[in-house]
């Protein structure tokens, strides 16, 4: 039957909460394993940033909505931290499948990798919340995609990165929800990866460099 | 998912994106 738009966000909210109930907001001893293997630990960087980015996400939640808010959007971040370490197991699974490798230390210690995935899961949460909770919230306090990128400081070419591999390792994730990813993605690329800091450039120019010099100089209406 | 574009050609993960190869 119909559903209204209430009803809809309510089961699209119980979903994700239901697919999240025996995830932990702690690495799982099997995430904890894959981080001793490493050839440098990358435990208590983990555990740390987790903790710093926590605050900073609860003080901007704060700032856009209202700081009575605050204890929500710290929620909102511990479902995220949840969704995170799942996630993150499932892909050291595949990845030790499919290269025969157990030491993940150059990705674990990767601080991209880490706050792009979580940034990847904060906005699964965003989006599942959307903003129905907050009617009369301006234009300029839209929680929704990029704003993640902006409040972690993730560049938006590595959290492009971590999407096909989280929607891989994620089969609780909705149809709608993976649509989502995929505009975040094209937005990315169409756009957002191609601002003056993007490490795009630099990866272009070694490309380029590596394959040898082009004789001509392209002509500058190219 | 069976609409969502996998770009990701055999051989490669999460690991070579993140220059871990």
């Amino acid at each position: 039957p119909p559903q209204t738009p209430v009803r809809a966000a309510m089961n699209t909210i119980q979903h994700l909460m239901n697919s999240l109930a025996a995830a932990s907001d702690k690495p799982s001893s099997t995430l904890i394993s894959y981080f001793n293997n490493c050839t440098s630990n990358p435990t208590n960087d983990i555990l740390e940033r987790v903790n710093h980015l926590g605050k900073i996400f609860k003080e901007r939640f704060a700032e856009a909505v209202g700081q009575g808010c605050a204890e929500i959007g710290f929620e909102r971040f511990k479902v995220g931290v949840r969704l995170t370490y799942r996630v993150m197991e499932s892909m050291l699974k595949s990845e030790e499948q499919r290269l025969s490798v157990q030491n993940f230390s150059k990705l674990l210690n990767d601080s991209a990798f880490h706050k792009s995935l979580l940034g990847c899961s904060i906005e699964v949460v965003m989006a599942t919340y959307g903003r129905s909770a907050f009617d009369g919230i301006s234009r300029e306090t839209d929680l929704s995609f990029p704003w993640i990128l902006e409040v972690f400081k993730i560049k938006p070419y590595d959290f492009y990165k971590v999407i096909e591999s989280f929607i891989k390792a994620e089969p609780s994730l909705t149809r709608e929800m993976i649509k989502h990813l995929e505009s975040c993605e094209h937005r990315i690329m169409e756009t957002l990866a191609w601002q003056s800091d993007s490490p795009i450039f630099e990866l272009i120019r070694q490309s380029r460099d590596r394959e040898g010099q082009v004789d001509q100089p392209e002509p500058t209406s190219c | 998912c069976n609409d969502y574009h996998f770009g990701l050609e055999e051989g490669e993960g999460i690991s070579e994106l993140f220059d871990c190869d």
